[in-house]
């Protein structure tokens, strides 16, 4: 069985881009057969993993129908790793599709063939920091949510709003079968009161569903990106690799429970 | 004459509302008349200055044309500040405005009163991280955009796009007196090479466009939201907090200039 789940938050800057890379990283140098898609116009997830953007790359050709998800599947330097890229026109799609029918459903038609070949243990959604039409067409599309979640006051704020939202999809039946992949807290740094506060309002909150790893802040994190290597590959032995490598091992028997 | 500056970056998370907060709470500080717009539906700026969120309070009704924005303007716990708040329901503006007439103008036409009025010497706009229609609005109806920007790799890498995109608007007509109030480095920290790389390479890019004062990291920053204060008042002694109340001596210095 392939396990599609979409990364997201639409609190900006709480590390989307990248849990999406390192897991997906972490769980192909576990010998998973993984397929990242970025669908972020900003393309973080594909220079992150040091991809050119190429214009007319993007998946906004498949959901307008004029390709297949396929078509767009570029290899990467991680054996087991493959992406669909991104580019700036993918930020044309919210206008493009957003009168036209079945705007929510168009990324889970896209995904038809990818899901039913069996191809792929993990797809895994990166998505931009919004509600909007992308956003929305990833939550129409999986059957679990990762939610990346900063220990910062404004953060917790967006958690009840998506929370609210994830509950509105699933009774509209637009897809009653979304859930929770967990909550992951990321650039935790144990010095300060606030993300102490804040790690204990979410536990408190959320129980189990939220991840037992915590991601710490770690600078060779951030350095990553601009070396077009995920974390895990550029600086294996350091504290925020090894979270990302435990976060696959626990995402995986989340996985196995079901 | 009245200063309209837009604070925005597509990034997610490079402290948009955090400088927009607290360079409106400065500028009142120092005896200006000051009026926030927070056009994120996520509504953190009005969270930020201790405001509830109430549906039916945002900028929504107004680019609607259902009522001005005087109707919606609110006091704040500052003297000399005054916010018109946002909710979530300000989200469904993209799509409803989206296929209409003149859709990157109801900002502006909404304003056309309060830039009149001569009532604020600075009217400061909250951007939500995207490109989308509220973002186009607000750059349609200002002639300077603060672009916050984190010292970090991805950061950079928006910084880019969003300079084609000013442009753009530029050369295309929609707003030909469009220009950069400057680029402001927030969460700088100095005992990493990252951000030191990131800031002579923004300074060597951009020059005198950016200010000269950086927001360090701090946590006293990131803490004020949850009591519902800038950090300029939570936490007056603070480098934070000079370091905004110095933004706002600079910005009024460029504004003096022209
Ligand atoms: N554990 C960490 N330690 C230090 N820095 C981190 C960590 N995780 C992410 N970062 C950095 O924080 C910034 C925000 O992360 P990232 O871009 O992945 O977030 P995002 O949610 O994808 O943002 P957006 O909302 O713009 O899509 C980036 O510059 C990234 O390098
Ligand atoms: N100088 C600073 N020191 C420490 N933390 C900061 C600083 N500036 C902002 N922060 C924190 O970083 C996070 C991101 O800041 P903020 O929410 O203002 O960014 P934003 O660009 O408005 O995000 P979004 O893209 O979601 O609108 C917040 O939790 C904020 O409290
Ligand atoms: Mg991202
Ligand atoms: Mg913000």
């Amino acid at each position: 069985a392939t396990h599609t789940i979409a990364v997201g938050n639409q609190k900006g800057g709480v590390a989307k881009t990248t849990t999406a890379v390192n897991l997906a990283a972490a769980l192909a140098l576990e010998n998973k057969r993984v397929l990242l898609i970025d669908l972020d116009p900003q393309a973080n997830a594909t220079s992150g993993l040091g991809i050119e953007k190429v214009p007319g790359s993007s998946i906004y050709a498949a959901l307008m129908d004029e390709c297949t998800v396929e078509d767009l599947i570029r290899p990467t330097s991680i054996p087991g790793l493959e992406l669909v890229p991104s580019e700036l026109e993918l930020a044309g799609v919210e206008v493009d599709i957003a009168r036209s029918d079945q705007h929510l459903y168009r990324l889970a038609k896209a995904l038809r063939g990818v899901h039913g070949s069996n191809v792929y243990d993990f797809i895994i959604l990166d998505c931009p920091p919004s509600l909007g039409i992308l956003t929305m067409n990833a939550m129409a599309a999986v059957k679990q949510l990762l939610v990346p979640m900063q220990c910062e006051y404004y953060a917790l704020e967006g958690l009840t709003t998506l929370i609210e939202v994830v509950d509105q999809l699933r009774t509209s039946g637009v897809n009653p079968g979304l859930g929770f992949a967990g909550v992951l807290m990321t650039m935790y740094d144990s010095r300060t009161n606030l993300a102490e506060q804040v790690v204990s309002n979410v536990r408190d909150y959320l129980g189990e569903c939220v991840f037992n790893v915590m991601i710490p802040r770690s600078v060779r994190v951030s350095e990553a990106p601009s070396f077009g290597e995920p974390v895990v590959t550029y600086a294996p032995g350091t504290a925020g690799a090894k979270a990302y490598k435990d976060l696959a091992f626990e995402l995986m028997e989340r996985c196995a429970r079901g």
